[in-house]
């Protein structure tokens, strides 16, 4: 309402700047959260480093995923979270986001992995996709991926139907074992620069709740 | 639409920013900066009704509003949105994941009477 007056359709006195500035605040956090189906602001505990954070936006422009053209579509990114490795085998952990599980579908997602290679010609790679068994104590092989690396630089993989599997078993994270023939280390770059830290870039489509029509 | 300026009282669209450092956000929210909650506000007097609005059940709602207020209001219009765009979000969930998004219908761009 303008100053002075009170409004014609609730019948309220107009606020003071200050408060009418503290409930519009307020609004704006409310309309935020629920647009995005939060009940609160997350707390952050891992931030991800702005290079990798900034790679990985990179690689995804450059594929083109410019997925946030249509409601209801989002692109969700998980930068590695853990990894342990052997000799001859790398083991890489990525979680993703709980919610998510539960109220978007999946339309693709991706693995991004720079390779580092230690001299020229070809060499194996078996990448697996691992999941945990029902009781969660092992792990078993979703699936299996035979690669032959020839360069360094970034690499690819489809791995869509995996986080599907994942979702509808209620799990909250993909582990990647890259197992190389021979012994020339990891295989991956990530180690020396956070920017070739490995990523999983998901789209996916926001389910709508359920309306009931009221007649 | 109109930008509210000075003393007028017409429907125009007041600018209203929330910058997400100064709530406390900007750990989370990584892109934008701030979100433009920009919104309407101001009489329609009957010449100006009829310009076409957004939200035709909104009116009626809250006519309905002014008359069990005030029947002798003389007001027939209401200052709502016509035009209005996403907000595109870059933010962290709970788990650390970094999710890109547009929400529709977020920022108001133009305000007119229904």
């Amino acid at each position: 309402a303008p100053k002075g007056l009170w409004c014609p359709a609730c019948g309220l006195a107009a606020l003071a700047p200050t408060t009418q500035r503290d409930v519009l605040i307020a609004l704006a956090k409310q309309s935020i959260l629920s647009k995005l189906r939060l009940p609160d602001r997350p707390n952050i505990t891992q931030p991800t480093s702005r290079g990798a954070l900034l790679t990985a936006l990179r690689r995804m422009e450059a594929q083109r995923m410019d997925t946030a053209v249509s409601p209801g579509l989002l692109t969700l990114l998980s930068v590695l979270c853990t990894g342990s490795s052997t000799s001859r085998s790398v083991r890489l952990h990525f979680r993703f986001t709980w919610e998510l599980a539960g109220s978007a579908d999946i339309l693709q997602a991706t693995l991004y992995l720079f390779w580092t290679v230690p001299s020229p010609g070809s060499h194996p790679v078996t990448v697996r996709l691992l999941q945990p068994d029902p009781e969660g104590l092992n792990m078993t092989v979703a699936s299996e991926t035979q690669l032959d690396v020839q360069r360094a630089g970034w690499a690819t993989l489809d791995v869509g139907q995996a986080v599907r599997s994942l979702f509808s078993r209620g799990s909250q994270r993909l582990t990647v074992e890259l197992e190389v023939a021979e012994d020339w280390g990891s295989p991956l770059l990530a180690g020396r620069s956070d920017s070739y830290w490995p990523f999983v870039a998901a789209q996916a489509r926001a389910r709508t709740p359920h309306r009931v029509q009221r007649r | 639409g109109i930008d509210c300026s000075g003393d007028s009282r017409m429907c125009c669209r007041k600018e209203f920013f929330v910058d997400f450092k100064e709530i406390g956000w900007e750990d989370w929210i990584i892109q934008p900066e701030g979100y433009h909650m920009n919104y309407c506000t101001g009489l329609c007097p009957l010449h100006m009704a009829g310009i076409p609005g957004l939200a035709a059940s909104f009116h009626t709602a809250v006519l309905s509003l002014i008359k069990a207020n005030n029947a002798d209001a003389a007001v027939d219009s209401c200052c709502v949105p016509t035009q209005r765009r996403p907000l595109s979000l870059l933010y962290y969930d709970r788990d650390s994941n970094i999710i890109k998004t547009d929400i529709p219908d977020m920022i108001v761009d133009a305000c007119g009477c229904t």
